[in-house]
């Protein structure tokens, strides 16, 4: 096992307890800028860690990131380590993140749905929902993507719990949803939340539980075109960007739609590269080229909120 | 552990709309067990499916009798499954 976050090996795939083993490397290499905070525990009751990287301060406006919602899209967990390590490392040497920092807090989520990961490397590799048993049905797990309070149950989410996009039995019924939404609610002071999946190269912003255009699009937009800009300029890797309805299809409860809902203007959701091929089962070598191209785009956006402050 | 030997990703490039409302309509073919990996969206992009070994010939002689292009993205899942778990192993050794 790597004794720090340096000898940490991040171009490859790494298991729930390395990647829990890492966080708290970091945290205790870092004590003045990272904690980690239990938001919640999984219905199988691991711990839905959080990394908060901060510089001081109380409350201050804060971005929040999360990867692995989608169990099996382990390009994404492998991103989300490589951020976290990204950002004590920038800190200082890099201006705009380091602006962003002293008056920022950032909050990341690496394995937003512990007991799917969990399950991907011991069970089922491609498994994508939540672990909680369904009531009257043999089939298991929620999408956890499909469960949130913003357009809950309606088109573009199934109520056949043995489908990969049910809904769940009520809006924020699955504890790996929930812990989120309390979180958001009791900090009170997020200004992004940008939510990272894989794999069809999209940046996508609100609606997509319904067709009304977000009334920031036009901002929303703009700042997405220039992070797909920059995050195109390190290999070329080519996204479309748009809202998610008008750009995929219709979803509804899905997470980013909650958040805009909630008043998180710069509500994202990423679709990781699929350059590379092989979908879920991207081969490891991609993991720093991805993590490195998205975090451009990351740091677009991140800006953006950071020089915008509502 | 689950495997999925012989299961196939496919690679599916409707044409045209009517070509997309065909393939829409096999996330409805619930006995085909079919795991959309890339859902259905626009003409210009592709569907990515997962098919099992049991569904595999269906799958293909709809997507034939209906004219629609695929190719094979992955040939047997478990074989890229199980290079993926060597290389963790290797490289944890």
């Amino acid at each position: 096992e790597p004794r720090n976050t340096d000898s940490f090996d991040f171009s490859r795939y790494h298991t729930l307890n390395e990647i829990y083993s890492f966080q708290d490397m970091l945290v205790a290499e870092n004590p003045k800028m990272v904690s980690k905070i239990v938001i919640g525990r999984s219905y199988e009751g691991r711990p839905l860690n959080v990394l908060k990287f901060s510089t001081g301060g109380t409350n201050r406006p804060a971005i929040w990131i999360d990867t692995g919602i989608h169990s099996r899209e382990w390009v994404t967990q492998a991103s989300g380590t490589w951020f976290a390590k990204k950002i004590v490392t920038d800190y200082g040497s890099d201006p705009a993140l380091t602006a962003i920092l002293d008056t920022m807090d950032i909050f990341l989520e690496i394995v937003t749905n512990p007991d799917g990961y969990y399950y991907t490397h011991n069970t089922n590799r491609m498994w994508r929902k939540t672990r909680k048993p369904n009531s009257g049905s043999s089939c298991v797990g929620v999408d956890p993507n499909r469960n949130w309070d913003a357009g809950f149950g309606g088109a573009g989410a199934s109520s056949n719990p043995c489908s990969e996009t049910y809904h769940g039995p009520s809006a924020h019924s699955e504890s790996e949803v929930k812990s989120i939404v309390d979180f958001v609610k009791s900090h009170g002071n997020l200004k992004a939340f940008l939510s990272i999946h894989s794999y069809s190269q999209m940046l996508l912003y609100p609606y997509g539980y319904t067709r009304t255009v977000a009334k920031d699009q036009a901002e929303l937009h703009a700042v997405a075109e220039k992070a797909i800009t920059d995050l195109a300029s390190l290999y070329g890797t080519r996204y479309r960007y748009g809202s998610i309805i008008t750009t995929i299809y219709q979803a509804s409860g899905g997470t980013i739609d909650w958040t805009y809902n909630q008043g998180i203007k710069y509500s994202y959701t990423f679709e990781l590269r699929d350059t590379g091929r092989y979908g879920f089962i991207l081969p490891a070598n991609q993991i720093i080229p991805t993590a490195k191209e998205t975090w451009l785009a990351l740091m677009v956006i991140m800006d953006h909120t950071y020089k915008n402050l509502y | 552990k689950e495997t999925f030997d012989g299961h196939q990703v496919l690679r599916i490039a409707p044409r045209d709309e009517a070509q997309l409302a065909l393939v829409k309509d096999m996330e409805d073919m619930m006995e085909f067990e079919l795991d959309f990996w890339k859902g259905v969206t626009e003409v210009a992009t592709h569907v990515d499916v997962r098919v099992p070994f049991h569904s595999l010939q269906s799958t293909k002689t709809y997507l034939e009798s209906q004219d629609i292009k695929y190719s094979i993205m992955i040939e047997d899942l478990q074989v890229m499954l199980d290079e993926e778990q060597e290389e963790m192993d290797s490289a944890a050794r």
